[in-house]
């Protein structure tokens, strides 16, 4: 555990929290993407798989918990409780064109041919591409509340300091999992435009960020 | 090696 490990645990974490209370405070989730959030829902199901198997350390176990948790709490609060106030017509991405490559992509590409960590290398895969629906959704009714700009400048921050804590852990540790960093490059660079906009659109002044 | 220990990250 180094400083940019733990920091980005808390950034993903705060996220979480942020997207979780933003739609119970306001008793609505217009503006955020339903499929993410299932995406989301998946991408803990299938990663955390080995809650079952093997045990790490009380922190890895109970923030496992607490994402799995989140995850299907904000599923349930979109789909269920403020079901009215889902956007659904222009949540229209089609998740499949997702899915099933890196489905495939998983299956060919993996550490280990077994069905755990095929499914692992699935939910790392998934992960990098599963806030496109958000951003799609974005881009299409043009804005974003400022505090769903707060959540995902959180979520992209984690996995930028992710990629800190993996240059680190391969000088110190010599530990290199190249399937982390590939898919962790290309979910910290789907966040850069959205980064770009959150740091010059920032201000007191600021209410909706803009999407091109 | 990342394919013999387990998946110690979140």
């Amino acid at each position: 555990m180094n400083v940019f490990r733990l920091t980005g645990d808390l950034s993903h974490l705060a996220a979480i929290i942020i997207l979780l209370l933003k739609i119970w405070k306001s008793r609505s989730c217009a503006g955020i993407s339903g499929k993410s959030q299932i995406l989301f829902a998946v991408v803990f199901t299938t990663r955390y798989l080995d809650l079952l198997t093997s045990f790490i350390s009380l922190y890895n176990t109970s923030m496992k918990l607490i994402y799995i948790g989140c995850a299907y709490a904000t599923v349930y609060l979109i789909y269920v409780k403020f079901r009215a106030t889902y956007d659904g017509n222009h949540d229209s991405f089609r998740v499949e064109f997702l899915v099933v490559p890196v489905g495939g992509l998983a299956v060919l590409i993996n550490h280990n041919f077994s069905l755990m960590e095929i499914l692992w290398t699935f939910s790392i895969y998934l992960e990098s591409v599963a806030i496109l629906p958000q951003l799609f959704m974005i881009s299409k009714t043009g804005e974003a509340e400022t505090i769903t700009t707060h959540y995902l400048f959180c979520l992209g921050l984690y996995r930028a300091l992710y990629l800190l804590n993996w240059i680190w852990r391969y000088y110190f540790e010599g530990f290199l999992d190249m399937i982390a960093i590939f898919a962790g490059l290309v979910q910290t660079v789907l966040y850069c435009d959205f980064f770009y906009l959150y740091v010059t659109k920032g201000g007191k002044d600021r209410k909706k960020v803009m999407l091109p | 090696k990342a394919d013999e220990a387990p998946h110690d990250e979140l």
